[in-house]
């Protein structure tokens, strides 16, 4: 099946605004 | 003691397994390889299924760099103990990696992330990470299932390379949980 992938930006953007989705 | 796999509330980033956090301090000066010594010493600490439950622990949670010596945190998918016996483990191994502790900090944040983010593309051969801290040096490790497939333990190893950017005389060394348990020595 797809697997679900971040990248480390994605991952370091959704520390700095977790509530900017 | 069974855990339970964290919800991901709605608006939340789901990763692609649950993962489990534990804490480790070696008791000083006793020895012991003795599983049940093992199992008593290490703590669950939570588990977490999203991005933004990762971060809430991560946040929180003490930086290699403010841990005393003879600290180890892991980090395992849920249902795999971060033990050599446990099943998904038994037939297994690890890349390991000593780092300067000016740079674990910044190595272990940057394999946590790679591995969240599914970024080894090895199906579901990857454990867990780990990190110890110790006096002099820090060690970081990913433990994957199959030790044998040279193919996969290659693969795992040219990600760590790429995402810990490391300098070229880094030492990486594997290890099959089998060796570890024959000669009753982690690194």
């Amino acid at each position: 099946g797809t697997r679900i992938i971040y990248d480390r930006k994605m991952l370091l953007q959704l520390r700095d605004s977790p509530y900017s989705r | 003691d069974k855990i339970a796999v964290p919800d991901v509330p709605e608006g939340e980033h789901r990763l692609q397994y649950s993962y489990s956090l534990w804490f480790m301090q070696r008791g000083r000066g006793s020895v012991s390889s003795a599983t049940s010594d093992y199992e008593d010493q290490i703590k669950h600490v939570g588990a977490f299924s999203s991005v933004e439950q990762f971060w809430s622990y991560y946040c929180h949670i003490a930086h290699p760099s403010d841990l005393p010596p003879h600290c180890d945190i892991h980090v395992f998918k849920m249902g795999i103990k971060p033990m050599w016996e446990d099943t998904a483990n038994k037939d297994g191994g690890k890349w390991i990696v000593r780092l300067r502790k000016e740079i674990s900090s910044r190595s272990w944040e940057n394999l946590l992330l790679a591995m969240l983010g599914e970024q080894f593309i090895v199906g579901n051969e990857i454990c867990g990470a780990v990190i110890s801290v110790r006096p002099t040096e820090d060690i970081v490790s990913i433990w994957n299932r199959t030790a044998s497939n040279d193919s996969i333990v290659g693969k795992i190893r040219d990600t760590l390379q790429r995402i810990l950017q490391l300098p070229s005389q880094t030492i990486m060394e594997y290890k099959a949980h089998d060796q570890s348990l024959k000669d009753k020595s982690s690194f």
